[in-house]
């Protein structure tokens, strides 16, 4: 369909009709300007003799200093599938990053299902490919990271809880594993945001209202810290391919009396996809009674 | 017992720390990889002998259980390619929910049909969408399949630690005529 708004039930999305890109989501009776776009820090290359020197790599991330990360591309080719229990656009960013945006009937998430690879390595400097998410959402640069999938963490840009910092490594510093949930809170207008994963990844928020998860990387040269070659995965003769998915929620951050809070639709999320349903085949069955 | 072990084996090497970190050299990943799915192959033996059992009833037990229904699972579906769900006209979905409460999971599978009919376990038809597979994924390397669409259909309310079965028919050329 020629539109670039999608909406089930509560859930929905609003595109740019200009770029394709993700400009809104509603959810949860929250109407949220949220912007996504994919981007890659380039990977430092140096001799690894001094620690200013050190590539990034297998072991650490190391992006090249002062440098901002590259916009995969400014301008989405879109597709859209509408249908009764699913609706989907299909975004093609360049020839190696895609993205298909999902809501579902009777699901309360939007599911952004990213495809990444072969990352070209053709350049000196690795690819260390991002998803960013932006909002308008004042954070006081705190935002929340899982540990180990358990307790929320409250993380604090720039900052250390036990001792002052200086930050060497601006946007590495600010990097935390994330098992499963990596989250946003705007206490003034009482508005959470989070992003889920189907697996563990870095992620960060750089600025205020910012979210943004590491999905893929090549890393050309060795860091020297042990593994002893350089981190570019082959499949196929090819680099590697990643396909993935995130789950964005947005809701009330408070819990209201007598609605499920935002907090707990995550937790139910989260449990579907990390223990989600196996789907098996079989040859038809003759026996009629047998699939009651 | 001894079916598990391959991937409780699997398991205990992933526990080394170049396994958690990923900072294994590239022919160790592929040997992790090798030695994984060799435990999850065991462990799909045990699935299909328990399943077949509870579907069926019947005890598949002792030196060599022959389960009466194979369950095949789709190792490919990550690259939206089954084999199984492209080149058969009618085969049974089962879906196992191993959550101790009910869900409701959205079946994706990869076809070349243009019409199909699912039945749920009481009979009724289910609302099923075909939705074309994006072009980037058609074009990963490794991909083999024919499938540029994908049946969608609501495996609702799965009982806690229980499954439904479904069953997929393709729709012949006249009935999507007459329809």
């Amino acid at each position: 369909e020629d539109v670039t708004e999608l909406k089930s039930g509560g859930v929905g999305v609003v595109l740019d009709p200009n770029t394709g890109l993700l400009q809104e989501v509603i959810l949860n009776g929250q109407t949220v300007k949220v912007a996504q776009e994919f981007l890659y820090y380039e990977g430092f290359v140096g001799d690894n003799e001094e620690p200013k020197n050190r590539s990034s790599g297998a072991y650490i991330f190391r992006p090249v200093p002062d440098k901002d990360a590259v916009v995969v591309a400014e301008k989405a080719q879109v597709k859209i599938f509408r249908g009764t229990i699913v609706a989907e656009a299909q975004q093609i960013f360049n020839e190696w990053v895609s993205q298909t945006i999902r809501i579902y009937d009777q699901e309360n998430l939007i599911e952004f299902e990213w495809l990444v690879g072969p990352i070209p390595n053709q350049d000196a400097n690795g690819k260390e490919v991002i998803t960013r998410f932006t909002t308008d959402f004042a954070t006081k640069s705190t935002f929340y990271t899982d540990s180990n999938g358990r307790e929320m963490l409250k993380r604090v840009r720039n900052s250390r809880p036990t001792w002052n910092l200086t930050l060497e490594e601006p946007v590495a510093g600010n990097y935390y594993p994330i098992t499963s949930k990596l989250s946003i809170v705007d206490d003034s207008r009482d508005l959470q945001l989070s992003l889920l994963t189907d697996r563990a990844q870095g992620g960060s928020s750089l600025k205020d209202g910012q979210l943004e998860m590491m999905i893929h990387r090549n890393c050309l040269h060795d860091d020297a810290f042990g593994v002893g070659e350089a981190l570019d995965e082959i499949a196929f003769d090819k680099g590697l391919v990643a396909r993935g998915s995130h789950f964005l929620v947005v809701g009330p951050h408070t819990n209201k009396t007598g609605e499920i809070s935002t907090t707990a639709q995550e937790r139910d999320i989260a449990q579907r996809k990390v223990l989600d349903a196996w789907v098996l085949i079989s040859p038809a069955y003759n026996d009629s009674s047998y699939l009651s | 017992w001894v079916d598990l072990n391959a991937l409780r084996e699997a398991m205990g090497v992933m526990q080394h720390h170049d396994a958690i970190t990923g900072t294994e050299k590239q022919h160790v990943a592929e040997d992790y990889a090798r030695i994984l799915q060799g435990g999850i192959d065991e462990c799909q033996f045990i699935v299909n002998s328990a399943l077949s059992e509870i579907i069926t009833g019947e005890n598949n037990t002792g030196d060599n259980p022959t389960p009466k229904l194979p369950l095949n699972s789709c190792w490919w579906t990550n690259v939206s390619s089954c084999s199984f769900s492209e080149n058969q006209d009618e085969f049974v979905v089962t879906v196992y929910n191993p959550l101790s409460r009910p869900v409701t999971k959205y079946v994706r599978l990869p076809v070349l049909g243009q019409a199909y009919e699912v039945q749920d376990p009481a009979g009724t038809s289910l609302v099923v969408e075909l939705i074309p597979i994006p072009e980037p994924v058609l074009k990963i390397p490794g991909r083999q399949s024919e499938a540029k669409v994908e049946l969608v259909f609501k495996a609702a309310d799965l009982p806690p630690l229980g499954f439904k079965s479904y069953s997929v028919k393709k729709k012949s050329g006249n009935e999507i005529l007459k329809e």
